[in-house]
């Protein structure tokens, strides 16, 4: 057993979609992967972007361009550094 | 499917049918409303086809089972470079490995070098983004910036079960008595809210469970040793909140996936984790750096790994990603490579690795960086059978490919 420091990433579920969710359809095998860098490192943010980043902007935000992909947000694992979504499909 | 937001980047991997591309447009505009990055394909944000101006952009996918299923942009890659070269103007597309068996798609921009800085908005007429102006971003690369993804197929059947809710099910039963009888519990500190409930798991979980094979028992799904009450609710009463993510936990101790990045050595890595139904399981981790001495709170870094897993015989793959850098305290590369493919026991599979040629990867010798390539050509159990290396501007791809011996 451990004791996580205060570092440790934290768990939000989001019981609306996970409860309920059926997957019988979904699934077709290799992903598609995008990354989109903004800049080319955390301490090195364009001047006017706003502090944090990405990070600054809310969950709530993600779902409409999630929607557009057909991806619901499953759980969020959020730490200083990034955020991890669990997502649907 | 998962999603990665840093304050600088982000990365979204999709699974199945998904219309990834589609939110491209979408996401490059939310970077410029809601995080403030600026624009330079347009005067204002009033402009709808206002959007963020990217450092670089990089889209990956190995060849898809099943193109025909496939919905928008992404029923061929001639049709998903259009879609990247009708918003980019400096993209590149490649292929890496066989052409008549697995081989990888990768698209990416590269910084451009302008006068200024600066294009003039909304000269272009498509409205096209450039990215990656250098002399609109200040700072160096990431230090360690390396991404290791293993894309494996032809899933040992036998071993793949354990990523089918009914399987899962039942070990999470015996796991559940096993750990009254051993007074364990999974969770503490549950805050409930209206709809969102946030969990701190404050004690570690009895990873030796029994495996219990309810395809020879017929064990029902929904059901545990107390068949009046769901699975869901049992779990609950230990602290976890929906059964895919209860199931999702078990199936990471399980299946080795706690592991890989162990506690011993990553003592506040982290995994959400989930069983899809019927099948099916997606799970993200984690990993702040080890503290050392060189290393304190304020300089540590959290890294991140991804797993993807279907397990139909049919169509079964299973993905594995990571940026977590190899050795450095922690696991080498090679070491991460031969865990992964020991979970799934792939028939076949590639592994690519992404790394930025920082000025810290190029002080390595040539006697370390080919004592690293050999021990990640020895995997056990597999014949290595491809090995294709890109050298691109600021980053190197190696590509290989195994089979099974």
């Amino acid at each position: 057993t451990f004791s996580p420091s205060e570092g440790t990433p934290h768990l939000t579920i989001n019981h609306d979609v996970a409860a309920d969710l059926d997957s019988t359809n979904a699934f077709e095998g290799p992903e598609k992967l995008l990354e989109v860098w903004f800049a080319p490192n955390p301490n090195a943010l364009p001047e006017g972007t706003k502090p944090g980043g990405l990070k600054a902007v809310k969950q709530d935000t993600w779902v409409g361009m999630l929607d557009m992909v057909n991806c619901k947000i499953l759980s969020v694992l959020d730490s200083e550094h990034v955020d991890a979504y669990l997502l649907s499909e | 499917s998962s999603m990665f937001v840093f304050p600088h980047k982000l990365i979204l991997k999709t699974c199945g049918t998904t219309t990834l591309l589609l939110g491209l447009r979408r996401l490059l505009r939310i970077a410029a409303a809601e995080a403030g990055f600026p624009i330079h394909n347009a005067a204002s944000l009033d402009d709808i086809h206002a959007a963020a101006t990217p450092y670089r952009v990089f889209y990956s996918r190995k060849n898809f089972l099943f193109p025909h299923k496939q919905q928008g942009p992404h029923r061929s890659w001639k049709q998903e470079v259009k879609y990247l070269d009708d918003i980019f103007d400096n993209g590149s597309a490649y292929m890496v490995g066989k052409m008549n068996g697995d081989h990888w798609y990768l698209y990416l921009t590269s910084p451009q070098e302008s006068a200024d800085g600066m294009t003039s908005p909304g000269s272009a007429s498509t409205f096209k983004i450039p990215c990656g102006m250098t002399s609109a971003f200040n700072g160096a690369l990431e230090a360690n910036d390396e991404t290791l993804e293993v894309l494996m197929t032809d899933l040992d059947p036998e071993n793949a079960k354990k990523f089918y809710l009914e399987h899962a099910s039942a070990v999470a039963c015996a796991r559940l008595d096993s750990s009254v009888v051993k007074g364990k519990t999974l969770a503490e500190d549950v805050n409930m809210t209206d709809s969102v409930a946030t969990v701190k798991t404050t004690s570690t979980v009895d990873s030796a469970a029994e495996e219990v094979d309810v395809f020879s028992n017929g064990s029902g799904s929904e059901l545990c040793d107390d068949f009046n009450t769901p699975l869901s609710s049992q779990l609950d009463d230990e602290g976890l909140t929906t059964e895919g993510h209860a199931l999702g936990s078990v199936v990471s101790d399980v299946c080795g996936l706690s592991d890989v990045y162990p506690t011993s050595k990553y003592p506040d890595a982290r995994i959400d984790s989930y069983l899809f139904s019927p099948c099916g399981f997606s799970a993200n981790g984690i990993v702040p750096a080890p503290q050392t001495e060189d290393n304190d709170d304020a300089a540590r870094k959290n890294h991140y790994f991804t797993v993807h897993v279907t397990p139909e015989p049919v169509c079964s793959f299973a993905s594995f990603e990571t940026n977590v850098p190899g050795g450095q305290n922690g696991r080498e590369t090679s070491e991460i490579i031969a865990h992964v493919v020991d979970i799934f026991k792939p028939g076949r599979f590639s592994v690519t690795l992404f790394e930025a040629k920082t000025p810290q990867a190029l002080t390595d010798s040539p006697q370390v960086s080919a004592g690293r390539s050999k021990t990640m050509e020895a995997i056990k159990g597999y014949k290595r059978i491809d090995r294709i290396v890109h050298d691109f501007e600021d980053y190197e791809l190696v590509f290989r490919f195994f089979e099974r011996e």
